[in-house]
């Protein structure tokens, strides 16, 4: 934990907040019960006591705002900054303002930010905590989206408000509850530790080998498609993603909706194109374009408009030979051959894989190109193959890419 | 994601943007009695990954640029 320079601190133990306004994200009840609780989570372990007040000055004057808003830090529009506050001191100090420009709500959601959350990190400025560098406590300066049902205080922030105003006179009477149990609908827990996807664990350095957890290695694993991005490789299987990136040694397991919220996951198959950096995602008989995170606009289109008969019906697997220009496309027992470069597809198509793949006697689930070389998977195999003689080098199980 | 080519000035700027409002970093006018530092933001950046539990190597890696481009507090992490 931190404190700010000179550690200031509240120099009584009463100490008042009044809510100037509301967000039109929330129910008034709930943006006052999401403040009240994270309140509650400081009083709880110091001798401080809140008590609300409805006009005049308050020691901490909450508001939400947008842009600049009267002070030297202008909030920045959706994402980036969510909020700041002042340490302990007159007028502004220990005041707190939310960017109205997020989407506020009570509990984790994949749509907005959660109020409670955010209000006890910035209450612990208000209250004379700086920012921690320790990963989960609240102070740490990142939002990490978390289970808030029955949420208690890291112990680095205990220690760190204990520092300036000692524990409670009386220990509380029951732990803290942050809130009562959720409707099942809002969120799991599993499901919200993965909503800020791209943020890897920070004290994580770089690992000699990757940690390689048990269901990676699950010898039945296949997968749905399988596409390189801008120099990683994204394994997907339901409505899940495996992240293999040379810029760090583990393997990520993420939600697809996490990278690209809008997507229907249980894609059918996946290429990119490097040199425009741009990827296609196939679901059924449309396909979406994506740039990095973003989906370009227009998406998504009818299959049919890369030129497939109206009685393909979905893609089984699509690979993009970046040497060719060419992309395969591979539905049932027969593959398409586009032109990228005249976005049309080619003539004399489709074939039988068996007869130009020798050795994949199958269907195939998912393609990639790597090193040069092509991998063609089915089931829980994948088969290497020469991209130029397109013959079969050897057999492997589907998830060897995972360091199992 | 990795960024490509042409977004790298843009990183850049959004990475000094960062690192002025949340690590103190201020870009150093040339002055004759003052030594330069060759390279402050190399610096900054070494600062935020030390903070952030990250590899330091004072490069605007992926790694680096992914933590700042979360979501998070207004407040400094660190003060001058």
């Amino acid at each position: 934990y931190s404190t700010f320079p000179l550690s200031p601190k509240w120099k009584k133990e009463d100490v008042t907040y009044r809510i100037l306004n509301y967000t039109p994200d929330m129910l008034q009840a709930d943006v006052e019960e999401a403040i009240a609780k994270a309140f509650q989570l400081w009083s709880s372990v110091t001798p401080l006591r809140f008590t609300r007040v409805y006009s005049g000055q308050a020691d901490i004057m909450i508001s939400f705002a947008s842009g600049f808003h009267g002070d030297f830090y202008p909030f920045d529009g959706p994402g980036g900054t969510l909020a700041h506050a002042y340490p302990p001191g007159s007028n502004i100090g220990g005041d707190a303002h939310f960017d109205e420009d997020e989407n506020w709500t009570k509990f984790t959601t994949y749509n907005g930010y959660s109020l409670f959350l955010v209000a006890a990190h910035e209450l612990g400025h208000s209250l004379g905590l700086g920012h921690s560098n320790v990963l989960g406590a609240l102070m740490y300066p990142i939002y990490m989206a978390r289970d808030t049902r029955d949420y208690k205080l890291p112990q680095d922030d205990i220690d760190g408000i204990q520092a300036l105003y000692g524990r409670p006179k009386e220990p509380p009477a029951l732990p803290t509850k942050a809130f009562p149990p959720q409707e099942p609908t809002e969120m799991t827990p599993a499901e919200a530790t993965t909503e800020m996807p791209p943020r890897k664990e920070p004290t994580e350095t770089t690992p000699s080998k990757a940690p390689v957890r048990p269901q990676d290695c699950d010898p039945h694993l296949s997968f749905d498609a399988i596409t390189t991005l801008r120099g990683e490789t994204l394994f997907f299987k339901g409505s899940y993603v495996w992240r293999k990136s040379p810029y760090f040694s583990d393997i990520e397991h993420d939600t697809i909706s996490s990278f690209w919220p809008s997507l229907v996951a249980g894609f059918d198959a996946a290429y990119e194109v490097d040199k425009r950096d741009r990827v296609l995602f196939f679901k059924d008989n449309h396909y979406w374009a994506v740039s990095g995170y973003s989906i370009e606009p227009g998406f998504p289109k009818p299959i049919q408009n890369l030129g497939f008969p109206t009685s393909v019906r979905k893609i089984d697997a699509a690979v993009h030979d970046e040497n060719t220009k060419k992309t395969y496309f591979f539905v049932g027992n027969k593959y398409w051959s586009f032109n990228e470069n005249t976005q049309s597809m080619e003539r004399g198509y489709p074939r039988k894989i068996a007869s130009d793949f020798h050795g994949i006697g199958h269907t195939v689930d998912a393609a990639l190109q790597k090193n040069g070389l092509f991998y063609f998977f089915h089931g829980a195999n994948q088969y290497e193959v020469d991209i130029k003689s397109k013959k079969l080098i050897r057999k492997m199980k589907s998830n060897s890419w995972f360091n199992c | 994601f990795p960024v490509v080519p042409e977004k790298e000035k843009e990183e850049m700027q959004f990475a000094k943007k960062y690192l002025e409002n949340f690590y103190d970093f201020k870009e150093e006018k040339s002055s004759l009695l003052k030594r330069k530092n060759l390279n402050p933001m190399a610096d900054k950046i070494r600062e935020m990954q030390s903070f952030f539990g990250l590899e330091v190597t004072g490069e605007l890696n992926h790694k680096t640029l992914a933590m700042m481009k979360q979501p998070r507090c207004g407040m400094p992490d660190i003060r001058s």
